[in-house]
């Protein structure tokens, strides 16, 4: 464990609870896509497929169960609380092309031809571009609450963080892994222009409004 | 080395 990893993970959960909060005190999932929110279910059950098998450590074990289950609460709460608040019309990303084009990267890319590898290396893929349909509805509106743009910023911090840490593991333990690496930097320059847009505009106080 | 296929990152 690193602090670039160890603050990416708490940049994680951070995201998380901004999400919940707002959802819960705003009681609306306005400006939220349950699209995003449901490809990051299906990214955590695949990559934590074996999280009841394979005993890593007690921090990881109780990290995996926190995002399983957060995810899931969210999608519930946005399907059945906060139904009526959500935005359908603008929330039209096709998931179907994210979801296949991770079954195909999966099957070319994957460190071995096993179940669990294989669905981890698609969790991986999915997970760089499941942010998408958010930004799509972001782009779309043209405007959200800061609450909304802080939530994506917390989760664009998270994958960033990782970098640094895959430097720092790969020059002090000897650890590559060139699936998580590609697709982390993917995912990363995917949020890059919001970052540049967050920085321009809420970081000096004003409302995030895309030019 | 095949340390990577142990998936100890979140």
């Amino acid at each position: 464990m690193n602090l670039f990893r160890l603050g990416g993970d708490l940049a994680h959960l951070v995201s998380i609870f901004i999400l919940l909060q707002k959802i819960t005190a705003n009681k609306s999932a306005a400006g939220i896509s349950i699209k995003t929110q449901i490809l990051y279910s299906i990214v955590y059950v695949t990559r934590y497929i074996d999280v009841f098998t394979k005993w890593i450590s007690l921090y990881t074990f109780v990290m995996k169960l926190i995002f399983i289950a957060s995810s899931f609460y969210t999608v519930w709460l946005m399907h059945n609380t906060y139904k009526s608040t959500q935005n359908p019309q603008i929330d039209t990303f096709k998931i179907r092309y994210l979801i296949g084009g991770s079954i195909i990267m999966a099957a070319i890319f994957n460190h071995k031809l096993t179940f669990n590898e294989l669905v981890w290396s698609f969790s991986i893929w999915l997970e760089s571009v499941a942010i998408l349909p958010q930004l799509f509805m972001l782009q779309r509106t043209g405007e959200a609450e800061n609450i909304t743009v802080h939530y994506i910023f917390a989760l664009g911090i998270y994958r960033a963080l990782y970098i640094p840490n895959w430097v720092y593991r790969w020059i002090f333990d000897q650890y590559f892994d060139y699936i998580a690496t590609v697709a982390g930097i993917i995912q990363t320059l995917i949020y890059s222009d919001f970052f540049y847009v967050y920085y321009q505009r809420v970081m000096k106080g004003k409302k995030f409004e895309l030019p | 080395d095949n340390s990577y296929l142990i998936h100890d990152e979140l």
